[in-house]
Parts: structure tokens; C-alpha cells; sequence
């Protein structure tokens, strides 16, 4: 398999905060883990999917590089606010 | 598109705007022309008009900040993320906050184009959310297009209209420019403009996007062609990867782009004269590379050509009838690449697949055989 690039450790906090900010991944959430999937995980195959990126819930090199791309600063998810 | 829900819209058809303060990237007529034509590209579809007031507090509030800047949502810095705008709702709601630490050009993409990001914002300021179409103005990622020649994408349309309907004053006999839509991959009748490898992925060029297929993904990514290479051509007529050069090579009409990873190539876009194509040639209409022999076929109407990559001349005695060699391909070559060896030639939504050892034609398969949808 093709070997995936180890993910900085700065990238994971990257990621986080990228998915809190337009994914709307919260502490409380972040916390519980339902049927085995952690909320992390969720959130980033939710933006994976949103994106049309191959659907893994894993922080792989093509996803990093949809969150570090230019954009807009509002969720991409409704948050009730 | 999506909206924010919640009815939220404005409930009047005239809006007020006011420009708080300037950015020093451009000149301050740059500015307000920038915002009055983002303005119009909503009011344009719309029965909504937006008029310019010069004190107190308008709808739509326009600024320029950085950082911490008092709404709670501070900003990160040059890139990332560029502005952000709030839903219809009286005070902050409304408002355009655009990041300073940006830099910002009237057209350049030395920059981010004002014009685009301010009328991706305007649509939140309408009440628009994110859309998930990548040709969409509300699409989340920036992508620079040409503010001269800019036309708002269908899906954006129906999601403003749905809000609040079309504009009044167009007469529906005279309908405006057709507005551009994103090439669906489940489009059984759709005709790719180009296909080609690159690094293992494979590439499918249609309109002003493309498709990148991994082999362990079953859905290939949809993106706009300038998001990867902002010098490259759309609609382009053909490409290949060329193993010599390890460069993508795109050609359209007499010109032909080669990209190092995401870079022009120095001395590119050449003329396809460069490959030793008589004058008479005015476009290829697909190009293959042929792994075992190191041969590269460009192919011009009925007719194809040889190119020897090592050698970089024309092969003898070409151009040759493509059904010569191509067992039962009669109809208009329109992409072509090779995959594990098989050579797959496009003529309209059908894929040929050769072996071109000995011309064998194996399979006649549609689009989706690799192209998932």
C-alpha cells in the first residue's frame, strides 16, 4: 500500500481546529465516542465527503491540503448561532 | 447551494451599504468599483438593489480587519482564511469583514481578486450558505477567475432565487447568457475533452474542470483546472503525461502547456508545430503515450501522428488513417491515454479499448468504466 506521509504533529492540531471552526467539532463532542467512531473521525469524513475526497475519516495528504487551501471564513455546516 | 435557513432573508428588496474603511493593496476607486460589482452580480438575478450610503449604519456593512476585530471570529492571517460574512439580521447581521492581512488586487491573481471574495460574501449576506459544487461561487475554496468575464454558475442562481426569485426587469424573452454549470460525471452522454495519467491518478478534463481518480478511491475528486494550474487552458482539446519530461502536457488549439507538479514549464505554452505537426494541423484532438514503444500519438481529425519522445522528431511515413490501425474506430477521436498496458481511445461518450501491439479491439466501454459516478 501506498505508504501514507506521517502527519505532523501540528497538522493534527491544524486539522482540529479546522474542523471546529467549519465542521463544527466541539470539546463536548469531541469527547463522546459513539459505536467506536470518534467524533473526529466523523467530522473529518464529513468534510471529506462535503469536499469529494476519498472518504477515509484518516488525515491523509489530500485532505490537509483542501484545509490549507484559501477560503472563506464561514462554517460549512449550519451551526445554530 | 444551501441557505441558512430559518427564513433567513431580508424581508425588503432595497439594501444599503457602506464602506467602513479601505485596504492598502489596491486604490480606493479599485475598492468601491470591486464592491458596487459584486453587489450587481447578486442584484442582477435578483429583484434586490443595493444603494451606497456614506454614514451611519447601513445593511451591509463592508470593513477591512485583522486578527481579533470585535465580532468574536478573529482572523488567522495572510491566507487561510480570507473573509467571512453574517446572515441577514439586523445590526451585525449583514456585515462583510474582509481579512487585511490578505493581499488583495483588482484582477492580478498576484493576489485575491477583491471582486470574487467579496461577492462570495454578499451571497452570505443575502442569506447563502456553503455550496458543495466546485464551480459554484459558494464554494467555500477561492479560485481565481477572470472578474472581466465572470458569470454567476447556475447553482448560485437557484439558490439566491430561491430566497428571492428572479429579477423583475429581465424580460424572459431575452434570458441572460447561459449560466455555467459542472460537468457531471453521471452524465452517460457526456464527452470528455481530455484524459490523461498522471503519476498513477488518472485525469478527466471536461469544461473548466477535472476529475482525479486514484486507484484506491471510488470517487474521483471534481476540482476546477485553475485551482491545480493556474496558467493552464480550459476546454482544452488534449493531454498526457510525458514520461521524458515528467511533465502534464495540455494542449488547445495551436498552443501546447507542459506543468512541472503545479508550475508552467519555462518556454511553455510552445507551439504544437514543436512536435514536428505539418502547419495544416490547427488542433490535436488527443494525444496517448505509448509506454513500450515511447512513442507519443497525437491525433488530428481521421488521422494520426508519431511522435518519438527519446528522439523528439516525427516518426516516418505519418500520418497514417487512424481506422488503419485503430480496428473499427470510424468516428471522431476525442481523448485518448493508456492504463496497464491497454490503450483506451475516446470518441464521444465511448471508450475503445485497443491492445496496440497488435490493434486488437478488445472492449467498446462508456465513460463511467473509469470515470465513477
Amino acid at each position: 500500500c501506498v505508504p501514507i506521509s506521517q502527519v505532523a504533529e501540528q497538522d493534527e492540531s491544524f486539522a482540529e481546529s479546522y474542523l471546529k471552526k467549519f465542521f463544527n467539532l466541539t470539546e463536548e463532542s469531541n469527547s463522546v465516542v459513539r459505536r467506536g467512531i470518534s467524533p473526529l473521525t466523523r467530522k473529518l469524513a464529513d468534510m471529506q465527503k462535503f469536499f469529494g475526497l476519498h472518504i477515509t475519516g484518516t488525515l491523509d495528504a489530500d485532505t490537509l491540503a483542501m484545509m490549507k487551501k484559501p477560503r472563506c471564513g464561514v462554517p460549512d455546516v449550519k451551526i445554530a448561532r | 447551494f444551501s441557505t441558512f435557513g430559518g427564513d433567513l432573508k431580508w424581508d425588503k428588496k432595497s439594501l444599503t451599504y457602506r464602506i467602513e474603511n479601505y485596504t492598502p493593496d489596491m486604490s480606493a476607486a479599485e475598492v468601491d468599483d470591486s464592491i458596487a460589482r459584486a453587489l450587481q452580480v447578486w442584484a442582477r438575478v435578483t429583484p434586490l438593489r443595493f444603494s451606497r450610503i456614506y454614514s451611519g449604519t447601513a445593511d451591509i456593512m463592508i470593513s477591512f480587519n485583522r486578527r481579533a476585530h470585535r465580532d468574536g471570529y478573529p482572523f488567522d492571517g495572510p491566507d487561510g482564511t480570507l473573509a467571512h460574512a453574517f446572515a441577514p439580521a439586523p445590526g451585525l447581521g449583514g456585515d462583510a469583514h474582509f481579512d487585511d492581512d490578505e493581499t488583495f488586487t483588482f484582477r492580478s491573481n498576484s493576489g485575491y481578486v477583491l471582486f470574487m471574495v467579496a461577492a462570495h460574501e454578499f451571497g452570505h449576506s443575502l442569506g447563502l450558505s456553503h455550496s458543495d459544487d466546485p464551480g459554484a461561487l459558494m464554494y467555500p475554496v477561492y479560485s481565481y477567475r477572470n472578474p472581466d468575464t465572470f458569470t454567476l454558475h447556475r447553482d448560485d442562481i437557484n439558490g439566491i432565487q430561491s430566497l428571492y426569485g428572479p429579477n423583475p426587469d429581465v424580460d424572459p424573452r431575452e434570458p441572460e447568457p447561459t449560466a455555467p454549470t459542472t460537468p457531471d460525471a453521471c452524465d452517460s452522454t457526456m464527452v470528455l475533452d481530455a484524459v490523461a495519467t498522471l503519476r498513477g491518478e488518472m485525469l478527466f478534463f471536461k469544461d473548466s474542470f477535472f476529475w482525479r481518480s486514484y486507484p484506491q478511491s471510488n470517487t474521483p475528486q471534481q476540482t476546477l483546472i485553475t485551482n491545480f494550474w493556474p496558467d493552464a487552458p480550459v476546454n482544452i482539446d488534449a493531454a498526457y503525461e510525458s514520461q521524458q519530461l515528467d511533465r502534464l502536457l495540455l494542449f488547445k488549439g495551436r498552443r501546447v502547456w507542459a506543468f512541472n507538479a503545479y508550475d508552467l514549464a519555462p518556454g511553455y505554452p510552445k507551439s504544437i508545430s514543436s512536435f514536428g505537426l505539418p502547419q495544416s494541423v490547427k488542433k490535436v484532438d488527443a494525444v496517448l503515450y505509448d509506454q513500450a514503444s515511447g512513442k507519443t500519438l497525437l491525433f488530428a481529425g481521421d488521422s494520426y501522428y508519431s511522435y518519438d519522445e527519446a528522439r523528439k522528431t516525427m516518426d516516418q511515413g505519418f500520418p497514417k488513417r487512424v481506422d488503419e490501425t485503430f480496428t473499427g474506430l470510424t468516428t471522431k477521436v476525442t481523448a485518448a491515454f493508456q492504463y496497464r498496458g491497454f490503450s483506451y481511445v475516446y470518441s464521444g461518450p465511448y471508450m475503445f479499448e485497443y491492445s496496440l501491439r497488435s490493434g486488437r479491439l478488445f472492449r467498446v466501454l462508456r465513460n463511467d468504466y473509469f470515470l465513477r459516478c
